[in-house]
């Protein structure tokens, strides 16, 4: 099956 | 003191709506070359970036970088308020906690239906009849916008006030990436193919190959794909489908998610996917010479 990834593993905080 | 007046005021309107299911509340952040939004929904799966140029506006003032916090579900109740054919202007001040937004329409009918509206309303501080005053004020009456703001009338402009709030959003920095593939396609027909594919499950593939773009979804209903192919010399340009592909890319996303996006449909007749394997997708809609609407899309990956 596949899960939902977050969007905060690709994208770092400003 | 920011400044801002947009003749397409339809633009805020769609934009607004092309959001506010997605986010609740978010930042216009403003600068002399721009007003911009980045705002994550809640589950921080997707986020949604907006850009509108200065020079896509006739008038733009930005004395100094401000960041007006709103309620985005409020405004899109205000901007309702505003016909298609509207002119827009924002103003705000530079520590005020208010955005105003002033509504002008096209032509001279609109004064008249104006004064019917005005004469509706309850707390007019002015008489009934006073359709000649230059300006009177009006609490707002009406149960769907009790609480969001103020309703000021001067005769064929309606000015409203919006609550502004402090919104601490964490801001992302996206980087610059060079995607594998890259689909131009018509806004209308990816907005049909995400609605068709809900109805069997809940999961999309888009796979890119030599062959076109696949659009495909499994469920327990059945399954269902869609392929669509290369064609860059239709005869309109918003019909044109048009695949840059560097290498094949399978990536699969939650179709709620993708059908938030095709809110935006509206904006423009076509939207742009950006891929590479297992990173999020971006999903724009261009917004004529004056800006774009993305948004980003974690990818759903083995377990």
């Amino acid at each position: 099956g596949k899960k939902q990834a977050g969007l905060m593993g690709f994208f770092a905080k400003k | 003191m920011f400044e801002a007046r947009l003749t397409s005021g339809k633009i805020l309107k769609q934009l607004i709506e092309a959001l506010k299911d997605l986010v609740q509340e978010a930042n216009i952040d403003c600068s002399d070359d721009e007003i911009s939004i980045q705002a994550m929904d809640n589950s921080h799966v997707s986020l949604v970036a907006v850009s509108l140029r200065s020079g896509g506006f006739d008038h733009f003032r930005c004395d100094r970088p401000l960041s007006l916090g709103f309620n985005a579900t409020n405004m899109g109740k205000i901007l309702k308020c505003a016909g298609n054919e509207d002119a827009i202007t924002l103003k705000a001040e530079d520590d005020g906690d208010s955005l105003s937004m002033v509504f002008e329409g096209p032509n001279q009918d609109r004064i008249a239906d104006f004064g019917e509206f005005a004469r509706g309303a309850r707390g007019s501080d002015s008489p009934p009849g006073s359709r000649r005053e230059k300006c009177w004020k009006i609490d707002f009456n009406f149960a769907t916008m009790r609480g969001v703001g103020v309703l000021v009338v001067i005769f064929d402009r309606k000015i409203y006030e919006l609550k502004l709030m402090d919104i601490d959003s964490e801001q992302l920095g996206i980087p610059d990436t060079d995607y594998k593939v890259t689909i131009q396609m018509p806004s209308g027909e990816f907005q049909r193919i995400i609605r068709d594919m809900q109805v069997l499950g809940d999961t999309l593939s888009i796979s890119c190959t030599k062959e076109g773009v696949k659009f495909g979804v499994q469920g327990d209903l059945g399954t269902g794909n869609v392929l669509i192919r290369q064609n860059a010399h239709a005869e309109k340009d918003e019909d044109r489908v048009m695949i840059e592909m560097e290498e094949p890319v399978e990536l699969t996303f939650a179709l709620r998610y993708l059908n938030f996006f095709t809110k935006a449909t509206n904006l423009g007749p076509t939207v742009i996917l950006n891929m590479s394997p297992d990173v999020p997708i971006v999903v724009e809609y261009p917004i004529g010479e004056t800006g774009h609407i993305k948004y980003y899309l974690a990818p759903k990956i083995d377990e």
